[in-house]
Parts: C-alpha cells; structure tokens; sequence
C-alpha cells in the first residue's frame, strides 16, 4: 500500500505538537516535521498500518541528527592541543539577560583549573549592578585572578587587557564574561561584535536556558548572525524542562551543544548527550 | 487592536460572504500557531480555538455584530478570561509597615524587579526599604545594593548571615525600626525541583507573614511555566505576578499558564534594565502583543 497524504497528516500534527509541548520552537518543528514527511513520501517505505510508527522513528533520527554535531567541540581537548603549542585559549560568553553566563564561566573554570589548565577572567559585564562582584567572589573562591575595571568601562579593551596579560604570564585559558543583551537591541549586538572583533576568542559559546520557549529560536539566530558562534551550552536542565530548546539552538545554528548545566554548584555541568536529549523529546 | 497576523487571518475569512468551514479552520490554525509562538501552554492553546471554532461557526449570532467582530469577540473573551478585564494595583496601606516578597526561578529578574518597584514607589511618596535575603547567590548583596543606591531607598542585608528566615527576620526588624512603609524583601532563585529550596521559600513567608508574595516570571518562560508556577503556589499564597524581559521579541504567554495555575493576577511588566523600565499591567495591550 502507498503512504495517504492524509492520513500521514494527523502523524505529522500530532508529533509536531508533542515536539512544540517539549519547548520546540514553532518554526523549527514545523521544518523538521515537513522535511520528514516529504522524505517518507518519497521512500514511499511504510506500510500503512505502521505510518505513524515510521514517522515517529524517522522524525527521532532527524532529531538526533540535528543534535549531533557534524564538528564535535571539547573546548578540553581544544585548550589542550593549543596549551602543547604554547597558546592560550580564549572563551567568550554570551547570551541574553539571566541565562547563566556568569556561573557557567565559573564552573568551566573550575573544570580547567581541575584539569591542570592555568585560567584568567576577563570582567566583561561592566554594566548590570553587582556583576563585577559576582564574578570576584566565584573568582576567590576558584583561586583565579580577575582581570576588570570600574563599571561603566570598555568591555573590549578589558578582554584586550586579559588576553594580553594571559600571553605575558603565560596563562593557559582567559574566561571572559560579557553582560547579558537582548537580541533585538541593535546596540547590544553591536557592543558584542565589537568585544569579538578585538578579542578574537578561540571559542564563542551561546549560553541558552533550557526553559525559554520559542524566544530562544530568535536569540540563537540573532547571536549567530553577529558573532558566528562556535558552541552552546544550555542551563537549567535540572528545573526538568524537557529540552526542546537545545534543538532550536542546534538547528538554526549548525553548532553543537557543548555541556549542560544542571544546578549552581561548580561542579553541576555534564557534557551534552544527544541520544538523551533525543528520547526525551520523542522517545 | 487585534494582533496583525490575527488581523490578516481574519480578513482572509470574512472576504467571503457565506462561512466556509475550511476557511474557519484555516483561521483556527492560524489563531493556534499564533498562540503557539507566543508560548502559550499547548493544552489551552487547543482549549482556546476549540471554542473560537464553535463559536465562528455558530449559526445564531449575537444581534447587530457581523460574524467577523463575533469571532474578534471570542478571541478576545477567552483570553480576557485568563488576563483579567483591567489591570490590579498593589495594595499598600500608607502609614503601616507592608512587606512584600519576591520569588521565582534562578535569573527571572527578581532583584533587578525590586530595584524599579522601589523607585517607582518612592517617586509616589511611598516610604520604600530593600531587604537582601538570598544568602546564595555570589554578589546579590552588593548587586542589591547598588540599585537601592541609584534610587536612594534604604538598604538591608547582612553577608555574614548565611541563614536565609534569619536574614528575613532581621531585616524586616531593621525596616520596621525606621517606619518604612514598603519593604520589599528579595529572595534566592529557586525552580520545582529543588525541594529544599522550594521548602525554604515556605519556611520564609511563615516566619515574616509577607502582605503579598509576588511571583516573577521571565517573559521568555516556555511550556514549563504552568508546572513551576504550581509549584510556587503549592509552597505559599502567591499574590501577584511581574513578567519581565517583555522588551525583547519574547510575548509571554507564558504568563498565562502561570496565572492559571497561581490564580494570581499580574501587576507589573519588566520592560528593560533601567530602575524606571517598569509600569502596571495592561490586559488589553498584553492580549493584543500576545497575537502577534
Ligand atoms: N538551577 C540552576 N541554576 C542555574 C544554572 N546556571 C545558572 N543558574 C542560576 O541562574 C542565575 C543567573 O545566573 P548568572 O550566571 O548570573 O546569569 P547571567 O547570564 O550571567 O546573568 P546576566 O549577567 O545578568 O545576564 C543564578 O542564580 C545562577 O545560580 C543551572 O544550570 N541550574
Ligand atoms: N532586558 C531586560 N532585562 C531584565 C529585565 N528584568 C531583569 N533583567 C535582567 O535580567 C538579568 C537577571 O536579573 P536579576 O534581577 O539578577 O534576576 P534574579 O531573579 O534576581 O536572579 P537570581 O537572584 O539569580 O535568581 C539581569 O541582567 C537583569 O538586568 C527586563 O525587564 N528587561
Ligand atoms: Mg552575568
Ligand atoms: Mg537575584
């Protein structure tokens, strides 16, 4: 029997809903949804009686697929090789207002210093109240210098600052923070691209938070468009959210989701597993 | 008015005289898609254009209104439900020490949201205080600080106590010395999962008894703002909510859920970083940005 346009319909709304329930963005489940149904359509594969099944399974591999990096990012193994040619690594993170930059740079410290990796931070939020202090007490509390000046200075020229007294002191890793931006303030991206620009990191990370709905679609592709990110990492896994933003992020950028975070404590963050992630968006 | 992408969805359906069941469902899929983007919880999304699809196609319509202002009508009706008809102030009595307390999950806004409710109170003569209660978050205290600093309105907080109730007690104590009338008390993020967390918010409004507990919630909050809010609401009375970060593209429909589950209206949105980026809630307004 030949797959029914119609009856692979109800199919395809039905697991679209089950991907937008899971903080799927819209868009995205709606391409992936179609893209699948147009590639069984043309296998002409199933069985009827099975469709629903055969949509579900290859709609579970488009997923992994997505989530699966074509160029997986350790930034480990990444500073490692740079560390044996006697280079620093320089990490930049981004995001929008509250997603857990700050504390995902600290615990990315700790996971270097933990490592063997020697690390510097740039103090790049020279805006939101409280935030120089913030990354001085994480700072403190890791035994890692802070590079910063007063509120209100230049972000870039403090990222120059860091990467530069990285290289003299022969420093392996510079952190560097930057205030949380809306994506839709031209400003603020402007800002960001400029901070890019003069550091040149080795890595641009997109720190995304697991409970953002559809926003996070906009965010990723706005970010990505000013500063062509190289990875992300997704916080707030542990409010058990269903993950559906890591396949937004994933898909409109073509970037691997690197590590999640999964609580505020130094050591909550995990490498990103897309088979996990996977199941829990279909399975 | 009506959201534009409602607006186009509508014409396509009244440019024909006789109503066409298709063309009524492709506005059902519109008015759902529309929802959907703007993260409202599926289940009400379908709950929503269920009923806007038996009432576009309901052959008695209400006298003197076209089938198309009948539709617009439904839309509205159902959201307006969830929204409230008008916008609820906070209730403070002038003259007695009110205390208010902030919760919500990690990076929603809360600190940053009592920094502008405290100016906006202070600038309508409203003797306003700031407590720091969250003995977690590395720089709160400082953060805090600074942004009772811009808007000079007294500040309470004390680094070296690490006990969240004591930390309330106290400085509820220390507002209630200089005759604040507001006093605003912020707390830890916290979400659903962390029980002791969740236990502590508990433990914390039944030592202080705040007049209101308001739940903040950020506006890019997707399908998960239902259960979380639950969660808040089964720990303590949530008063009100604030929804911020409504500058960006994000639509908040989140929101909804979270009042759903709260039966909690909301007061405020948070409308950027600034201390004045804050005003009361506008149901209609909200409704309209919600459609897109
Ligand atoms: N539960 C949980 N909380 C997290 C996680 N990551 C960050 N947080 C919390 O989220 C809140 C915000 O974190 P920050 O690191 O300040 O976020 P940010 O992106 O730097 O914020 P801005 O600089 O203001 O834009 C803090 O309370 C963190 O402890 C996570 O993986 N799980
Ligand atoms: N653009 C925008 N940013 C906001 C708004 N409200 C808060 N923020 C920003 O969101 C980030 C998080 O705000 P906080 O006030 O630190 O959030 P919080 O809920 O106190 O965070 P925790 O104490 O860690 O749970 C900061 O960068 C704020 O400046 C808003 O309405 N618009
Ligand atoms: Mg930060
Ligand atoms: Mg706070």
């Amino acid at each position: 029997k030949e797959l029914s346009d119609k009856n692979l319909e109800d199919s395809v709304w039905e697991l679209q809903m089950v991907l937008i329930q899971n903080d799927v963005a819209v868009e995205v489940a709606e391409q992936i949804c179609e893209l699948t149904k147009e590639k069984i359509l043309g296998d002409r594969a199933g069985r009827l009686e099975n469709l629903s099944k055969v949509f579900k399974k290859a709609i579970y591999e488009s997923v992994l697929e997505i989530l699966t990096p074509e160029h997986p990012l350790d930034p480990l193994e990444f500073a490692s090789e740079k560390k044996q040619k006697g280079e620093v690594t320089t990490i930049l993170f981004v995001g929008v207002n509250g997603t857990g930059k700050t504390t995902t740079l600290a615990k990315m410290a700790n996971l270097f210093k933990k490592n063997g990796f020697s690390v510097v931070i740039a103090a790049g939020d020279t805006f939101r109240a409280g935030s120089i202090e913030q990354l001085e007490r994480h700072a403190e509390r890791l035994g890692i210098r802070v590079i910063k000046q007063d509120y209100g200075a230049d972000a870039a020229a403090i990222a120059f600052d860091a990467i530069a007294h990285a290289k003299a002191k022969h420093i392996d890793i510079v952190l560097i923070d930057s205030a949380g931006r809306m994506q839709s303030n031209k400003n603020l991206l402007d800002e960001m691209k400029k901070i890019a620009r003069v550091a040149d990191p080795d890595i641009k990370l997109f720190i995304g938070d697991a409970l953002a709905g559809n926003d996070v679609l906009s965010q990723a592709k706005e970010f990505h468009k000013a500063i062509e990110i190289d990875g992300a990492v997704l916080t707030k896994v542990d409010a058990d959210p269903s993950g559906g933003a890591a396949l937004s992020i994933a898909y409109v950028t073509g970037r691997p989701v690197v590590f999640v975070g999964v609580g505020q404590e130094y050591d909550d963050i995990e490498q990103f597993d897309p088979e996990w992630f996977a199941q829990r968006l279909i399975g | 008015g009506l959201g534009k992408s409602l607006n186009s969805a509508l014409k396509k359906l009244f440019g024909a005289n006789v109503i066409d069941e298709e063309l009524v469902k492709e506005l059902v899929k519109d008015i759902q898609r529309a929802l959907l983007v703007a993260d409202v919880d599926v289940n009400l999304v379908m709950a929503i254009t269920k009923r806007v699809e038996e009432q576009a196609l309901d052959e008695n319509l209400p006298r003197g209104i076209s089938r198309r202002e009948h539709v617009i009508r439904v839309v509205w009706d159902t959201l307006a439900f969830f929204l409230g008809e008008k916008a609820v102030p906070l209730t403070i009595n002038p003259g007695k020490q009110n205390l208010v307390m902030m919760v919500g999950i990690q990076g929603s806004g809360k600190t940053t949201t009592i920094g502008k409710l405290a100016r906006y109170y202070q600038k309508r003569g409203i003797k306003t205080g700031v407590i720091c209660a969250d003995n977690f978050r590395p720089g709160a205290y400082n953060q805090l600080m600074q942004l009772a600093e811009k808007s000079n309105v007294p500040f309470w907080g004390d680094e070296d106590e690490k006990d969240a109730v004591k930390l309330a007690k106290k400085g509820f104590k220390e507002m209630k010395k200089k005759g604040i009338e507001l006093i605003l008390l912020d707390t830890s993020g916290r979400h659903k999962e962390e029980k002791s967390l969740i236990k502590e918010m508990r433990d914390i409004s039944k030592s202080v008894k705040p007049q209101e507990i308001i739940l903040v919630i950020d506006g890019t909050l997707g399908q998960q703002a239902g259960v979380q809010a639950e969660a808040f609401r089964k720990a303590t009375q949530i008063g009100s909510i604030i929804i911020t970060k409504l500058d960006g593209s994000a639509k908040g429909g989140g929101a909804i859920s979270a009042i759903a589950a709260t039966k909690a209206p909301i007061k405020f949105i948070g409308l950027g970083e600034g201390m004045d980026a804050i005003e009361p809630f506008n149901p209609t307004k909200f409704a309209g940005r919600l459609l897109g």
